[in-house]
């Protein structure tokens, strides 16, 4: 049975704390205001009233024992800094800090957090992608070392079927997507292209001249496949 | 060349105009706050110091002409509503606006914002997630609609290939990953499980008893095989 520690109930580590709750993992919640520890109590395993710089008080607290700690204290970045440092020298194996500013973020890296997370930095990065790739994915990493994206089809599989391609085994990606141009007539009589995303097409789909695929891949097959 | 508005300067909407203008689209950035403007003012196509609850003056700056508009405005909640319900009126064809809570999310849902982000709880849904789950995926939202689950395989595929296994006809889904634990004995010559996962496994990896399998698919093709 996992058991994590959030330090600091703020609307980012209140949601870290509900979402490992509600999977059924065992949460230590810990912060200053009481109010906060009230509201939480019946969500987590233990809510408890502490001051997280005091390291006594989350060492009682069984802060040593966990598989991972998020550092959510937000504002106050001497407290973050302090904590996230206290709870790497006391050997909590794996340590997530969230950053308040580009100075936090670098700070936080040089003290040794495992992984530190910038929410207003990522999604804007997320939404402003989204906005310029409206369709579909945010071509993002699916995990370490794994892509998606969108590229035009190699030559020699335009005019097959996804069956009769066998990206798998000639390229070793996966097509999870095909996106086509058709031409219409707008509302003007004016002719214009419309885009079509099939996501998860048939195996009998046929990839088309002009199409795009979007695939996901190892980053080196990925590379190899965009030319 | 697509434009559009960013209105707020803080973390989150400093990170869209930056990213779209890194990204080559043009934008214009409005806030109060001078310094905020004059920092970003060779960043992004316009910086322009107004306050955007004022409907002639954002008029003035060419908003109604933008292909999306971003009210990040954050801590003042009326203005940040104030502002989305008059682009919508204005006719901007796409409005993201963030909220700062949960109550300031329905409200912005109510007003007809085409998309509402949160960052802090959904980066917090997130690191939740990859805390419980951290081999891999985000199980994220890869499209509106779809998203990547790890599960159970189906009893009818265990045993076969996953050619033979035939999963995009038979279930409207694809499987990017096969996930296996593997008895090993650990330093202290304990047994203990280990995991392996092989990400777009090719199409004669079979899919064996005690696997789980990672898949995309629609919401309800997925909600129907999770069972
Ligand atoms: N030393 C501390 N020990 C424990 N909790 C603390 C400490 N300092 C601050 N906190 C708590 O951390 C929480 C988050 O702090 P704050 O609201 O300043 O951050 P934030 O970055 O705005 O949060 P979020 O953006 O996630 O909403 C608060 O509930 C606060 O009481
Ligand atoms: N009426 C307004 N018109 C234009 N800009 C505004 C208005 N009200 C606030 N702003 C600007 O919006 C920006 C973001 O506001 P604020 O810092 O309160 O939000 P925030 O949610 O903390 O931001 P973030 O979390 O993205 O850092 C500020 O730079 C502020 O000057």
């Amino acid at each position: 049975m996992s058991q994590f520690a959030v330090i600091g109930a703020g609307r980012f580590g209140e949601s870290v704390a509900r979402t490992l709750s509600e999977k059924g993992s065992d949460v230590i919640l810990i912060d200053t205001d009481e109010e906060k520890i009230r509201d939480l109590d019946d969500v987590v395993t233990h809510a408890l009233q502490l001051d997280a710089t005091d390291e006594k008080a989350i060492k009682a607290a069984g802060i040593e024992d966990v598989d991972a700690a998020v550092v959510s204290v937000g504002r106050d970045m001497e407290a973050s800094v302090l904590i996230t440092m206290l709870l790497k020298e006391m050997g909590v194996r794996y340590v997530v800090a969230k950053a308040t500013s580009e100075a936090h973020y670098k700070i936080l890296t040089r003290l040794g957090a495992d992984r530190i997370v910038f929410p207003e930095r990522e999604t804007g990065v997320k939404v402003a992608n989204s906005l310029i790739n409206p369709t579909i994915f945010d071509y993002l990493e699916v995990a370490p070392g794994y892509n998606i994206i969108e590229i035009k089809p190699p030559r020699e599989i335009v005019g097959k079927s996804l069956e009769e391609a066998k990206v798998r085994s000639t390229y070793g990606v996966d097509i999870i997507a095909i996106k086509s141009l058709h031409p219409v007539l707008d509302g003007a009589g004016e002719s214009d292209l419309e885009e079509e995303v099939k996501i998860v097409p048939a195996a009998d789909e046929i990839i088309r001249e002009g199409d795009t695929i979007i695939v996901i891949g190892a980053e080196k097959d990925l590379e190899r496949l965009r030319g």
